[in-house]
């Protein structure tokens, strides 16, 4: 199974059109390998991103450069992968 | 599970598991449900279609699908919850009774096999089928970019590598092609609602366009009461409109494809996440979602089958 071990995921505000197309300049850069879960849509609409680690200090530094706001939504993405696993084998266990 | 009852309903399931669930609904329901195969994926998978009939032939349908997008686990699970609501409240709710008694409902419940077993194998992040593609290292088209409305245009990836790739033509992914000859060679559905997650909206035609649908007031309207009925339960806000005015454009999508074949109630959900967990939203949440989104559901089934056309 694919490891998301230090994979963040950001909740982005961007205010306004300006921000929104700044984020949508971030989706074309295919080395970041980032991952839209909520695309880039109309200002005050939340843009949620998976950023792997490698990228995470890179995407934070040029949103903090461009002055869009964001939150860590998910601080790593494997632990929750990890109690959503552990959870299918518990429930499957108390089935059987 | 030895039947249905057991089953447990409150947690992630594997295709397997999934699959294993069907056969024993049918086998518990013989006269009632039936299950089609509409066709194979790309790695080979059948893909299943439960169908749920007191009678009739090629009676008015109402088609309903989950996990197009196979990292949706929140959608497939509410349609195995679905399934057994169906069977537990026709002939104990009189205005579900109303619906089943003249008309059928199809359920998909995972739409895209391979992507779904792919996020129980290697990566829980897939959203896309499984398709190789000449010429890329990169895999799998996204589904629902994939149809036969506004094929190809703003809303859509012609890369291979990107999330929203198109294909490189409209119904090359056997899931998709599997459901497009289904609907046209039954003639009769009425109502088509595919279900994503997450955002919490409930979304009609058009997305590849900005003009207005034919029938959008009545569409808006009807949203308006589902999302109402949904929010009823739990209040779990949704918000409603056509995609392209909602979210962003979108180009192939599912519903585009069915409106244009004249499905007039036709409409995309995007369930729960509330709060910060995306797509690996827990499972406890999943009977509550599915509970809310039924009430909706009802409405849009009532609506149909109160206002033939």
């Amino acid at each position: 199974n694919k490891d998301f071990v230090g994979h963040q995921v950001l909740r982005i505000s961007a205010v306004d059109e300006t921000q929104v197309q700044k984020v949508k300049e971030l989706e074309d850069l295919e080395h970041l390998q980032l991952d839209f879960w909520r695309g880039p849509a109309r200002p005050g609409s939340p843009i949620d991103v998976r950023v792997p680690f490698a990228s995470v200090q890179a995407v934070k530094v040029f949103l903090e450069s461009v002055g869009i706001k964001y939150e860590i939504m998910i601080k790593d993405v494997q632990l929750l992968l990890d109690e959503e696993k552990e959870q299918m084998l518990t429930s499957k266990a108390r089935s059987q | 599970a030895r039947s249905t009852d057991t089953f447990n309903y409150a947690t992630y399931h594997t295709l397997e598991e999934i699959y294993g669930f069907i056969d024993l609904l049918v086998a518990e329901n013989p006269k009632f449900i039936s299950k089609i195969q509409i066709g194979n994926t790309y790695e080979g998978r059948p893909i299943y279609v439960l169908k749920f009939s007191t009678g009739g032939n090629n009676r008015p349908a109402i088609w309903i699908d989950t996990g197009i997008h196979s990292r949706e686990w929140v959608t497939q699970a509410s349609a195995v919850w679905f399934a057994k609501k169906i069977t537990e409240d026709y002939g104990q709710d009189p205005a579900f009774s109303a619906i089943l008694d003249n008309m059928d409902i199809f359920l998909e419940i995972v739409t895209n096999p391979d992507g779904f077993a792919f996020t129980h194998s290697k990566n829980r992040m897939w959203r896309k089928t499984r398709s190789r593609i000449a010429g890329s290292s990169c895999v799998g088209v996204d589904p629902n970019r994939n149809w036969d409305a506004g094929f190809g245009k703003g809303g859509s990836s012609s890369n291979p590598c990107s999330e929203t790739y198109h294909g490189k033509f409209a119904n090359s992914e056997s899931e998709v092609k599997s459901i497009v000859d289904f609907v046209q060679n039954h003639g009769n559905i009425k109502a088509f609602i595919s279900i994503h997650s997450y955002s919490q909206l409930l979304l009609y035609p058009y997305g590849y366009k900005n003009e207005a649908a034919p029938d959008e007031k009545e569409l808006d309207q009807l949203a308006k009461s589902a999302v109402s009925a949904l929010a009823s339960l739990y209040g779990t806000k949704f918000e409603y409109g056509s995609i392209i005015k909602t979210i962003y454009q979108a180009s192939g999508s599912t519903v585009d494809w069915t409106y244009s074949q004249g499905i007039k109630y036709s409409y995309t959900f995007e369930l729960r996440d509330t709060g910060r967990y995306g797509f690996l939203l827990p499972a406890s949440q999943i009977i509550p979602t599915a509970k809310e989104t039924w009430l909706a559901l009802l409405t849009i089934m009532e609506h149909t089958l109160n206002h033939p056309y």
